[in-house]
């Protein structure tokens, strides 16, 4: 099946997205 | 008009619900019972907005814990989907405390909420962090002692991403092994 993989580079740009 | 871009509208969701609890020790009261749940999200969003809310683990008290298990997992041996598994220990010095322990803690939430265990991901069960007088530790706890492949690759992807020197090894421990040997350490079964 699917999996939601994200990366860390991604994960921490959306840190401080409002 | 304002247009708003969809990404702004949607929040990105993760494969699986994760639950944070926290763990403060109190004389009257079981230690089941000192572990609460703070609150469970399923998005990264939600993941960052609780993140940013709380103390760093650096400046819990000693003696506190923080958990982050999938969600319907309690951060104990006891649980169902713990009781057959085991997890990878970081130990770290005092010094640590202050120069690694909240980067390497938030490095493994970052591991555990992108799935970035590839295949193995649905082994992981959660992760937990100890503050203690004599070294703090993080462990990322698995549900299965005997599944040699995946508890290796957790074990590689975690030293990578963690950037723990090559000459300096982590174990990974079964639960069943450090229940019994409170106060010293238990054996460990694979090291990576």
């Amino acid at each position: 099946g699917t999996r939601i993989i994200y990366e860390r580079t991604f994960l921490l740009q959306m840190r401080n997205s409002p | 008009q304002k247009t708003v871009a969809p990404d702004m509208l949607i929040k990105h969701p993760l494969q699986n619900t994760w639950t944070l609890w926290f763990f403060k020790i109190e004389s009257n009261r079981s230690w089941e019972d000192c572990q609460v749940e703070i609150a469970s999200f399923n998005t990264v969003e939600d993941f960052w907005a609780l993140y940013n809310h709380i103390e760093p683990a650096s400046r819990l008290k000693v003696g506190c814990d923080y958990s982050m298990f999938k969600q319907g997992i309690k951060p104990m041996w006891e649980d169902e989907h713990n009781c057959r598994g085991g997890r990878w220990l970081i130990n770290l010095n005092k010094q640590q405390r202050s120069t690694e322990l909240d980067n390497f803690w938030m490095e493994v939430l970052l591991l555990m909420i992108g799935e970035s265990f590839e295949e193995h991901s649905d082994e992981v069960c959660g992760a937990v962090v100890n503050v203690r007088g004599k070294g703090d530790k993080i462990g990322v706890w698995t549900a299965d002692a005997k599944k040699n492949d995946s508890i290796l690759k957790i074990g590689q992807v975690l030293k990578v991403r963690l950037n723990i020197p090559r000459q300096v090894s982590i174990g990974f421990q079964a639960h069943t092994d450090t229940m019994l040997k409170s106060g010293s350490t238990a054996k460990n079964r694979f090291t990576v």
